[in-house]
């Protein structure tokens, strides 16, 4: 579903540039589902980001399917993370004017698809967001924007998601559901995922475990056990 | 060191209103470490942002120290936030346009005061942000972001800090270190403080735990382990 070919990423010029991914090779097979962990600052939300088409890598080849992405122009690449990828940031990138619902959607109105009413509830009711949709974020918990951030990535059922941290700001009941959701999209539709977590428990829900330390995969697992 | 009584808040006006606290009174002893626990959207930051006085309360009163803080002006409160209290916001609210280090000092030099350097080294070093103190915001990681914020509640030492899920974006051993200072700044220096947190981890550093459900305590529990 997609891989990563000698991917470094350096911020910034001369001594005050960072190396935050120092030549990254993995290959992440079609419904699989991947945790990425590793110490804050090892390149975790980079690595992600340059999977997505977030970000251009400095050095090395992105593949989404069998498409470089690096190869792609801006309008291709929207429109290729417009039809295959969803992606859940660290930070929510809630759009603050919207609400929850509208938030939600947003992916599928841009690209003037419809919503499929029986799964957006599915998605809602999962993510006990029901009697929030009318507000806007500024109107929400923490938690409960980070699960619009999480339901606008599910929302349109892409062939991959990209999630970094999904749920690091909720209790272990929402977290819980959240992640047997993520589980779900891989058994039950053959989605792909890829999420960045320093909760064992967490990635105890995936296939495998790739750790990051300093730019670069110092370890890896399977089966992951919390 | 803080107290509530009787807490209560209301969000929004008829039917889209929301009663995110009903009737709170907890009390917090000096030289204390209590977590405040429970779902997402339990009301565990807005107790925390009425106990800073960064909210008003919709009835009831908050006392730090011996001062009922509902009683006091914009700039009384203002005021005395400089001077006893440090805060953790569960959104970091780092200003941009400055850096880490600047960011760090921000409460002291707003007030006048001068940083004690080997404090701010202590708490640098402990926090692991010292390659990145020239850095910004957007320069920065998402648990790096987390820890300037953790340093800047820290380094003035104040009475007592509020802390909301400071740990959400750090992997165990940033959170563990940051937590150990935390025990440290309570045993060592006398401060309180509070802490929201879902990691049960987290919450096995503190004296209490408190556990919200729908705007009310449903349970306490002495020194909670992991
Ligand atoms: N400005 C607002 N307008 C309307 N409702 C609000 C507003 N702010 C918060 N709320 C609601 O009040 C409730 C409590 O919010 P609060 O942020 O205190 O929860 P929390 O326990 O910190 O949750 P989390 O663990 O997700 O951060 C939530 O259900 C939320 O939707
Ligand atoms: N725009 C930037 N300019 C300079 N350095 C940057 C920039 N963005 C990120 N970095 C640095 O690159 C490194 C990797 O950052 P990244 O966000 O990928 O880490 P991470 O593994 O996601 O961390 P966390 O777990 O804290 O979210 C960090 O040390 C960070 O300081
Ligand atoms: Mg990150
Ligand atoms: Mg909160």
């Amino acid at each position: 579903a997609a891989r990563t070919e000698g991917l470094r990423k350096v911020y910034g010029e001369g001594d005050a540039s960072v190396e935050a991914l120092r030549g990254v090779t993995l290959e992440f097979a079609v419904a699989g589902f991947t945790a990425i962990m590793g110490p804050s600052g090892s390149g975790k939300s980079t690595l992600l980001h340059c999977l997505a088409g977030l970000d251009s890598p400095t050095e090395g080849h992105v593949y989404i399917g069998d498409v470089d992405i690096t190869t792609l122009s801006e309008r291709q690449l929207t429109q290729l993370r417009r039809d295959k990828i969803g992606f859940v940031f660290q930070a929510y990138n809630l759009i603050p004017t919207l609400t929850a619902s509208e938030n939600i959607t947003l992916p599928l109105d841009i690209a003037g698809r419809d919503v499929d009413r029986a799964w957006f509830d599915e998605v809602v009711d999962t993510t006990g967001l029901r009697d929030r949709l009318g507000h806007k974020p500024t109107e929400l918990s923490g938690g409960q924007q980070q699960r619009v951030a999480g339901a606008r990535a599910l929302v349109s059922r892409p062939e991959i998601v990209f999630a970094d941290e999904p749920t690091g700001n909720l209790d272990s009941r929402s977290s819980d559901e959240l992640l047997t959701f993520l589980r779900a999209a891989v058994t039950d539709h053959g989605q792909t995922i890829v999420m960045v977590t320093h909760d064992a428990r967490a990635a105890s829900y995936a296939d495998r475990a790739v750790f990051l330390g300093d730019g670069q995969v110092v370890d890896e697992m399977q089966a992951p056990t919390a």
